[in-house]
């Protein structure tokens, strides 16, 4: 484990904690997309099957848990809770699912390192984690007052994929043999989803404005 | 694609 997997980590996790907090003090879930946390919740059930087969170390394990379980609170609230349901942007929210899932499903099954149900659905979940944002991005565009808390959340999955990349070189530098080719591609792909927002995002903190996307 | 792929990223 490096710093920057590490921090890559915290920051993943210190994202959702935004979210799960901005949601239960505001008891509002405006801006916030329930399909990108749906196909997150399809991507991590997808990957962490490998927690009934495998077991790589309890900080391993802990975080698959919590990734998992604040990811279906996060729906839960979204879907049921009683105040926040109604502050869902339904109608903005209009991103399809098939999209996404059946050209990542279609690719998994073609492009994997073994052909078996396990290996298949973990490289789905790796190539629909690099897609899984563009419902939540497009959201944001729609919506007109961003709040901080919202932009914060995106903010820091997107810092979260770029220290990634630093833990692959470094690792790469570090590990003989430490190569996955595939796991890359679909991150860098997924870093440069964010770029744009990134642009945004820095541009008006340091003019001190609300921050908004152009259409 | 032959690689073998260390799984303890999340």
């Amino acid at each position: 484990m490096n710093i920057f997997r590490l921090a890559g980590d915290m920051t993943h996790l210190l994202s959702i904690i935004v979210l799960l907090l901005k949601m239960n003090a505001t008891r509002s879930c405006r801006g916030v997309s329930l399909k990108t946390q749906e196909l997150y919740a399809v991507v991590f059930v997808c990957r962490y099957l490998d927690l009934f087969t495998n077991f790589i170390s309890l900080y391993n394990t802990v975080m698959k848990l919590i990734f998992l379980a604040s990811t279906f609170t996060i729906i839960y609230w979204m879907r049921f809770h009683k105040v926040i349901r109604v502050t869902y942007d339904r109608e903005q929210d209009t991103f399809r699912y098939q999209f996404l899932v059946l050209p990542c499903l279609v690719l998994a099954m073609v492009l994997n390192s073994e052909f078996t149900v396990m290996e298949v659905l973990w490289t789905f979940s790796i190539y629909l984690e690099a897609v899984a944002i563009l419902p939540q991005l497009v959201l944001l565009q729609r919506t007109n007052n961003i709040d901080n808390l919202t932009g914060n959340y995106v903010f820091l999955l997107g810092s979260y994929r770029a220290l990634y990349i630093l833990n692959w070189i470094y690792r790469f530098m570090t590990e003989p043999n430490y190569r996955q080719y595939l796991v890359w591609i679909s991150g860098i792909v997924q870093t440069i989803v964010y770029i744009d927002f990134f642009y945004y995002y820095i541009k008006s903190w340091r003019n001190n404005e609300k921050l908004s996307l152009p259409a | 694609v032959a690689e073998k792929i260390a799984k303890d990223e999340l």
